[in-house]
């Protein structure tokens, strides 16, 4: 599960039975008591008097795979929309593809907050979620701890020996191994943490220098921190090449830079294998990068089904440029035939069949729907 | 916590929180996502509002509401723009 707390907004996105809706009337309270956000309006309710007004609301999820384990209002779609309606006017509730077969549930709230909703925000603002089930056996088993153990020795043994042999060639240096934090990455997709590998007493050796018959330990903390094995599971992998420092930040990424995250949760369990990816980087605008993260996300997990959901601003979205054409702007039409190019690169993901496509127009944003499953 | 240099992201990580981490028996995967706005951009926090908004907010303080969710934080990572939490039931 994974917070991001931005100056602006809150995203929480919690797994298992958490009770995810029951901590929101205390982030309302949050925001008023200790960020000094404005409360609602005059109202009976001693709890609402001290709880923030929320410019906009959010709240999604995928069918559970055990819904009768959960607690509170997560117990049914209507309670959860119950739950919400309780607190907010002005909400929508959508379920994707449709209410027959939903596989997403989606409640989107506009709290009219006197400002319009899409004029407000600025810059293109985009969200890409892909949630991954019966993920393919064989690449489940990269998220096991036995599997991260075997890959971190392979890596610390490659490390100590080009390290031994360059002290071999008399070069001498204390090694160190460079990893990214994975799972969350706040900020910059560039997150780096230095640990030493090598721990020697300057008595017994030249200062820290590492030389030829140095025996070489293996730190207890890489083959028990998960935060570590879960860097080296991300570097072998893939996910840290999601977005590769050699192609991002684009000039269009950098313009949202200090916002960007992505996060993923995996349960790589046989009995109830499932992945996310959750990202705010935003598609380039040559129309290609929204689909190559799709591919590449895809095939480290080679689901057997999975659905992409992109929440967009109108700005950005290829439905919402198809409305400027109306003023017939060569720049809008120019734009418009590259969102499309986008949008028609997500229909078309090797090895799967796209099953589904709904889009839903919200004020300022569009939501577009893809189902898939594989050939 | 680790800070090597001015401006680089602090990672903090709760170690007494992962001892007893055990997802061996099947488990929900599917995630509740919840986003709450409260303004258009981190420019544009109305009146009254701290400097930082809700990243004025201590990790104490978040902490409360997580008890709530039943989510205990596993680490943080604090930048100038977004704090980062890692979380587990």
């Amino acid at each position: 599960s994974s917070m991001f707390v931005f100056p602006h907004k809150l995203i929480l996105k919690t797994c298992g039975t958490t009770t995810l809706l029951l901590g929101l009337r205390r982030m309302l309270r949050i925001a008023a008591i200790h960020a000094g956000f404005p409360a609602q309006g005059c109202n009976s309710v001693e709890e609402v008097k001290t709880a923030a007004k929320p410019y906009r609301v959010f709240y999604s999820r995928k069918n559970f795979l055990f819904p009768e384990k959960q607690q509170g209002p997560h117990r049914s779609w209507k309670d959860e929309v119950k739950y919400l309606d309780d607190m907010f006017l002005n909400g929508s509730a959508y379920m994707t593809p449709d209410a027959e077969k939903p596989i997403t549930e989606t409640k989107v709230l506009n709290i009219p907050h006197g400002s319009v909703d899409g004029d407000g925000v600025q810059g293109p603002d985009e969200t890409l979620e892909i949630l991954m089930t019966d993920l393919e056996p064989n690449n489940a088993r990269q998220f096991y701890l036995d599997h991260a153990v075997a890959a971190a020795e392979s890596k610390y043994a490659k490390t100590a020996l080009e390290a031994r042999k360059r002290a071999e060639n008399g070069l001498g240096e204390l090694s160190r191994v460079n990893s990214s934090v994975s799972g969350t990455t706040a900020g910059s997709t560039n997150t780096d943490e230095t640990f030493d590998v090598f721990s020697h007493t300057s008595s017994d050796h030249n200062g820290g220098l590492v030389t030829p018959d140095d025996e070489i330990s293996f730190p207890e903390e890489l083959c028990t921190e998960g935060h570590a094995l879960g860097t080296v599971v991300s570097e072998g992998c893939g996910l840290s090449d999601v977005y590769p420092t050699s192609k991002y930040p684009d000039a269009r990424t950098k313009q949202a830079l200090p916002h960007i995250y992505f996060t993923v949760h995996v349960t790589p369990e046989p009995q109830c294998s499932y992945a996310s990816f959750e990202t705010n980087v935003p598609g380039c605008q040559t129309g290609r990068e929204t689909a190559d993260v799709i591919e590449h996300v895809v095939d480290i997990f080679k689901p057997g089904r999975f659905s992409v959901t992109l929440f967009e601003s109108k700005t950005n979205s290829a439905e919402g440029r198809e409305l400027t054409l109306l003023g017939n702007s060569a720049s809008a039409m120019k734009t418009a035939g590259a969102a499309r190019l986008r949008s028609s690169r997500m229909e078309n993901i090797p090895g799967y069949r796209r099953v589904d496509r709904i889009v839903h127009d919200f004020d300022g944003y569009d939501l577009v729907f893809r189902y898939y499953e594989r050939r | 916590t680790f800070s090597p240099s001015e401006g680089t992201p602090q990672l903090t990580i709760n170690r007494d929180a992962t001892i007893d981490l055990d997802s061996s028996n099947a488990f929900e995967g599917p995630e509740k996502l919840l986003e709450v706005w409260f303004a258009p951009s981190p420019k544009d926090l109305p009146i009254g509002a701290k400097e930082n908004g809700l990243k004025s907010v201590s990790a104490e303080t978040w902490t409360g509401m997580l008890d709530l969710v039943n989510c205990k934080v596993l680490s943080t990572i604090e930048s100038e723009h977004v704090d980062a939490y890692l979380l587990s039931e």
